[in-house]
């Protein structure tokens, strides 16, 4: 962003998702956004076929978090030879719920004029992460104590080079929300919750302690299998 | 008060997670 702007969430660069060989010469590459409480599927489409495409459609299959096209895809003049468009896809949370494995795993069909095809992506959570996932610290406090300590994860956050204010401010451009910070014996202690589109409460602890690049990332979640993807996501943040 | 109570619970927390 520019001066003075929140840096706003981290979209991670586009990857090739569908490669032309394995596509009758349709190549698809993308990356998934959130911007303002919209989520979106970031496509570029290029035709490596010899022959124009036309009537392009996309639908998912069921997947953990309910995603789904909020809308038909928008390709509205034919794809020449050479050419790449690039589409954005505005998607929902209402669709059909399958626990997918990995969890963040989408299986996509992508139809033109000359067949079917059938891709898998993987989303990072933080697309799921709300604007409004500030936890009350009263609720805070109790929550934490509530969960149980079997249901605490911990990671490390290596080569981070960020102070405890940079980071917080950092993450709540992606929605992870710093509650109170606390400094014990040179370190700092943010605690932070993240509120999933599905209603789904992550509480963090993150200890930074000066001069020292590796963080300590604590996870208690009811729903732990979310953990690791909670932690993917600090990663991607702090680290672009 | 509760504001007080607040700040010193998370305070505890802090302390008690660096020396269990």
């Amino acid at each position: 962003g520019s001066v003075g702007m929140p840096a706003g969430a981290y979209v991670p660069p586009k990857s090739v998702w569908l490669p032309a060989m394995k596509a009758k010469g349709l190549e698809i590459s993308g990356t998934f956004a959130r911007r303002s409480g919209v989520i979106q599927m970031e496509l570029s489409l290029t035709n490596k076929a010899m022959s124009v495409m036309t009537d392009f459609a996309i639908q998912f299959n069921r997947n953990s978090f309910g995603l789904a096209p909020a809308g038909p895809l928008q390709v509205l003049t034919p794809l020449s030879p050479n050419q790449t468009i690039e589409v954005s896809l505005p998607l929902s949370t209402s669709g059909p719920v399958m626990k997918m494995e990995p969890l963040n795993n989408l299986q996509v069909a992508v139809k033109n004029n000359i067949d079917v095809f059938y891709f898998s992506c993987q989303y990072p959570i933080s697309l799921l992460f709300v604007e409004d996932g500030k936890m009350e610290r009263q609720v805070f406090l109790a929550t934490w104590k509530d969960i149980p300590n079997d249901n605490e994860a911990q990671f490390v956050i290596k080569d981070c080079h960020l102070n405890s204010d940079a980071a917080s401010s950092k993450l709540q451009g992606s929605n992870i929300f710093t509650i109170a910070k606390r400094t014990v014996d040179n370190q700092d202690m943010l605690y932070q919750s993240i509120k999933l589109t599905n209603g789904i409460w992550v509480l963090t602890e993150l200890r930074v302690q000066g001069g020292n690049p590796s963080y300590t990332l604590s996870v208690k979640c009811r729903a732990s299998e979310v953990s690791q993807f909670v932690y993917q996501c600090y990663e991607l943040v702090l680290k672009n | 008060e509760l504001e007080d109570g607040l700040d010193e619970a998370f305070s505890r927390l802090a302390k008690s997670r660096t020396n269990p």
